[in-house]
């Protein structure tokens, strides 16, 4: 479902090379539950932004569900991200001027799907993260893990197949991390493809699969025992 | 050093009202070093914010350094802060259009400090945090983690008798968390005062007093044995 071959991406500051993957190869297969580790800078989140179809590599190659995606048009790339990905990002991301409600209806809007059973599925995947009080808060007047959690609502509203979550428990209490947590169980038990990265060992070791990055290379994939 | 009594934080939303602080009493010394812990949304940036002298309760009273707070202009309260304050925040906070090197420099240009004296505190501590070679980076060119960091440097680089972190190693692996609490406690060992929020019990087990907020009260105070 996810192939990526000999993967690298460069930055070029004046004399510097920063070499954020250097030589990536991975293999991700539909249902699996990846949990991605390794130290901060290490190129976990470019590596995300690669298989999100949001960033594009300096050599080497990507296909998704078998298409070479540098041989996909913007629109096409577009289509498959709100078919196919749900997007927790580290930074959240959300739109400041609209309320939890809005944000998390955004990827029904492009989906076409009308008005009231929007709404209603957008309450839903809010209620399901524990924020059915807030609704109508916009992020600055959402506490950091509440925002946190709008981002997830918004990632998982559309039901896609592959959900990736970028740190998706950082600003969390260990309570509300379980609960977050139990949401992509439930989710990869009913066939989702789960893909996270995390500092935090106890997350990891609840994914099936284990992959370690260092300085932009796989140090490690292991499955968990 | 930071007194506050009966404080009262309310946020209207059309019929309903948050009370985001419902009445707490807090002291903190001189020299102390403490961890606020709670559930996502219980309080405690509110009440950080407080102490940082960045917002007002709707009702109390707050004392820093033995001034009434509600006492103060606008400028005595930012001439606190400039002196005495380095806040890490939950966000951030970073310049986008600055680099890392910029963004640590903020304070110390405020402080009046001339350039050459302030371009070699402001490396020194990018260093200290792990980002000697990365301080001509702007925050999008920076991981998260490492954009954490530069928050943390720029909270560090005036040396300030108070230091709030809000959530400092929620981006950080745990081997860049232990290097950013090493340097929490060496500042607490000669003197100044460290008030850290976290979720993370082995970071707040770190500190020597561990208070504890649900639904905008402190629940619990007590030293770490
Ligand atoms: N401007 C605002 N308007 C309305 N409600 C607000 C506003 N700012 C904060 N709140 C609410 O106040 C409560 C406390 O927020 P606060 O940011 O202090 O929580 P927190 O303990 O830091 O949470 P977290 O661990 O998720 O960062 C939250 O329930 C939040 O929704
Ligand atoms: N636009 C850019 N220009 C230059 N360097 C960049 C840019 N974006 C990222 N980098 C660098 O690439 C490296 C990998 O970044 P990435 O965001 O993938 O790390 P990460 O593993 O997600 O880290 P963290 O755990 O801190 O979030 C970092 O060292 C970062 O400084
Ligand atoms: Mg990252
Ligand atoms: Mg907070």
């Amino acid at each position: 479902m996810i192939q990526i071959e000999n993967m690298y991406k460069k930055y070029i500051m004046g004399d510097n090379v920063v070499n954020a993957l250097n030589g990536v190869d991975l293999h991700i297969r539909e249902h699996e539950f990846v949990a991605i580790v390794g130290p901060s800078g290490s190129g976990k989140s470019t590596l995300m932004n690669m298989i999100g179809c949001l960033d594009v590599p300096t050599a080497g190659r990507f296909f998704i569900d078998g298409y070479d995606a540098s041989k996909l048009s913007d629109d096409q790339q577009a289509e498959i991200r709100n078919k196919k990905i749900g997007f927790v990002f580290q930074g959240f991301n959300l739109i400041q001027k609209l309320t939890a409600l809005e944000n998390v209806e955004m990827p029904l809007i492009y989906s076409g799907m009308r008005a009231a059973e929007r709404q209603k599925r957008a309450v839903n995947a809010l209620e399901s993260v524990g924020l059915g009080d807030r609704v109508h808060h916009t992020p600055t007047e959402l506490s950091g893990g509440q925002q946190q959690r709008v981002a997830i609502a918004r990632a998982l509203v559309t039901d896609p197949p592959i959900i990736l979550g970028d740190e998706p428990t950082g600003n969390l209490d260990s309570k509300s991390g379980k609960e977050i947590m139990q949401i992509f169980k439930n989710l990869n038990a009913k066939g989702n493809t789960i893909i996270l990265i995390t500092h935090d060992d106890h997350i990891a070791e609840q994914a099936k699969r284990i992959i370690r990055i260092m300085d932009g290379k796989i140090i490690e994939d292991r499955e968990v025992s």
